[in-house]
């Protein structure tokens, strides 16, 4: 792991009390590489070990550490900054009622959090409001149907014949009639280069004041994580991301790639298939993970 | 290509970034390089298209380094089962719905088995892809244990002679231990059944999917013994790289690839459109 490489490469250098741009050198080139490993993109990477070498050199070693630990620790800090720099839980203080609109690739756990997200504003006492708007995917609807039955929390009675831009419209107006006051947009899987799908989205975002637009997306997403979320972000203004299927063994990198490529906070982790696994992002967990 | 007309140190570098962001791999990426670095310094290589092709052909091997036959093979008689496995969201079932299509077109009969008891409307959603290729699912009402659906399944494929099975599961992390009994259960229920059954254990993987890909492979292969995979999902901007990785270390076919959410969105896997495309 990286701490026995670190030690390594300060072993074959001699006697440090002080972090010096020879010395964190090499170190570095096998902080990058651990990033790499875990599938942090390859520029994010190399911007990172970049910030983090200035931030080291010319850092006393600790009494109690190696300089190997003592480099961990301040990647380790670095890392937790970045990630976890701006965290925000969900707005839920502005206007009412608050909308969210779920987004991202095909599978990423977009319809599986929207019922996560449900069951957890219904514990705080919230009366949330379902909201299937993918049309395309085979049985999309019944899917959101069966998770919002199974918690007891209301589904729009949406059809495949009706273009989802009206379905949210309509659905906000019956969320006002019935009094819900958080309404969950559940979308369809699309590419981030598929364009007139992406209109689709712009489109609801016009028709409908939305509080959110959560990026949902894989934890054991590779190099593709950069590209997908920033065009996610250029088109959409993201307010958050979703990581989903954390409770893996991924690394995670993609968590670094697109937090520092769209800045915004990543606000919950899926942890599981069940409508309970959903759990606030915790930076520090996320970083000691990349760094394995 | 990439612009450069010499070998140079830079050349090596924009080769690091381009095959690191396909999903190569660090260790990979590292070895390739050196393959090439050591054909420069026996000046085996003088510029950067005869690099491009050395690195290509470097890369072809690991993915074509199976012995079994690359084309899915019929048996001689009976229903030929396809069991299709892989982590959450993959593509399972969307890929089973394109697979039909492939088969009802080539003239055979197909049935489809929906084994994925537990995930909201899964079983709906592989009815849907049932009526769309006009074959029969077998699926039962209630959440079944997979294994008693499949047992059922294997009976009328015998009695009912069909040609191809195709044998949904449910997505599963292969860290869950609990579910990956699950699938050695379905699968040995499966042999009992129907001698030979599965004849190919297809694992799905999706092209967006990291170095994670490599131990979703090796847990997935030591639990039921993968023969057969489809990569999904490269109609996006992904290059599906760590499939390398996986057939160098599993010495197993890629069968298939997805480009689309449609029936018609499967292709026959071709290693040096994949390499082209690698590089683009
Ligand atoms: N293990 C695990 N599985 C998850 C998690 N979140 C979602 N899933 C599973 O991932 C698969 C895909 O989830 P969906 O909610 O259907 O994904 P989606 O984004 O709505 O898919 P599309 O609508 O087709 O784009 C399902 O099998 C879910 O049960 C998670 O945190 N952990
Ligand atoms: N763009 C694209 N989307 C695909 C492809 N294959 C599948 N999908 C989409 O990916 C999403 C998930 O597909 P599923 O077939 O439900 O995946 P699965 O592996 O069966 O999911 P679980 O059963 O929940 O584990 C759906 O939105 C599909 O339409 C592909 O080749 N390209
Ligand atoms: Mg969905
Ligand atoms: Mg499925």
């Amino acid at each position: 792991n990286l701490t026995d490489r670190l030690e390594g490469v300060f072993r074959r250098l001699r006697g440090h009390g002080t972090l010096t741009e020879d010395n964190i050198q090499e170190a570095m080139r096998e902080v990058r590489m651990a990033l790499l490993e875990a599938d942090v993109h390859f520029k994010v990477a190399r911007d990172f070990v970049a910030g983090v070498t200035e931030k080291a050199i010319g850092r006393e070693v600790a009494k109690s550490l190696s300089p190997g630990q003592q480099v961990i620790k301040i990647v380790h800090e670095e890392l937790v900054a970045l990630l976890g720099g701006n965290t925000e839980q969900l707005r839920l203080d502005g206007r009412q009622p608050v909308t969210i609109m779920m987004a991202g690739l095909q599978g990423s756990g977009k319809t599986t959090t929207s019922g996560k997200l449900a069951a957890m504003l219904k514990n705080k006492g919230r009366r949330p409001y379902l909201v299937p708007a993918d049309i395309y995917r085979p049985a999309a609807i019944e899917q959101l149907q069966v998770l919002g039955d199974k918690l007891g929390v209301p589904v729009h009675p949406s059809t495949t014949d009706t273009r989802p831009v009206d379905i949210c419209r309509q659905a906000m107006v019956a969320a006002a009639e019935k009094n819900y006051d958080t309404v969950i947009i559940d979308t369809a899987g699309r590419l981030h280069i598929d364009e007139s799908l992406m209109s689709e989205l712009k489109d609801i975002q016009e028709a409908v004041q939305l509080s959110e637009i959560l990026f949902v997306a894989d934890a054991m997403t590779g190099q593709d994580a950069v590209t997908v979320a920033e065009k996610f972000n250029h088109d959409l203004a993201i307010t958050g991301v979703v990581l989903t299927k954390m409770e893996g063994d991924a690394r995670g990198g993609a968590a670094l790639s697109i937090k520092s490529v769209t800045g915004k906070p990543i606000k919950f982790v899926g942890m599981g298939e069940g409508l309970d696994a959903l759990e606030v992002f915790h930076p520090d967990r996320t970083a000691s993970r990349i760094l394995g | 290509f990439l612009g450069r007309k010499e070998i140079d140190a830079e050349l090596f570098d924009d080769l690091e970034e381009l095959l690191i962001t396909a999903d190569l791999g660090v260790t990979t990426t590292r070895e390739l390089l050196d393959h090439a670095r050591r054909k420069v310094h026996r000046k085996e290589l003088s510029d950067p298209e005869s690099l491009k092709l050395a690195l290509k052909d470097k890369i072809k091997s690991f993915i074509i380094d199976y012995q079994r036959d690359a084309e899915l093979v019929m048996p001689e008689s009976g229903p030929f089962v396809i069991m299709v496995v892989g982590v959450n969201g993959v593509g399972k079932t969307t890929t089973i719905g394109k697979i039909a299509h492939k088969f009802v077109k080539a003239g055979r009969s197909v049935m489809l088995v929906a084994g994925d008891t537990f995930r909201a409307a899964a079983v709906s959603q592989l009815q849907i892809w049932g009526e769309r290729n006009g074959v029969h699912v077998v699926a039962r009402a209630d959440r079944a244990d997979p294994s008693s659906v499949v047992y059922d399944a294997m009976d009328i494929a015998k009695a009912k002679n069909y040609d191809v099975v195709l044998v949904d599961t449910a997505g599963r992390l292969h860290t869950q231990t609990n579910l990956m009994e699950e699938l050695k259960k379905i699968k040995r229920v499966m042999g009992k059944r129907l001698e030979g059954a599965p004849h190919e254990v297809m694992l799905v993987i999706d092209a967006t999917t990291g170095q994670n890909g490599i131990s979703q492979a090796k847990l997935f292969h030591e639990a039921v013994g993968i023969t057969g995979i489809t990569l999904t999902k490269l109609d996006g901007t992904a290059k599906g790289g760590i499939v390398a990785n996986i057939c160098r270390e599993m010495k197993t076919p890629i069968r298939f690839i997805g480009v689309g959410e449609k029936m018609e969105d499967l292709r026959d896997f071709d290693p040096d459109e994949f390499i082209e495309a690698l590089f683009e």
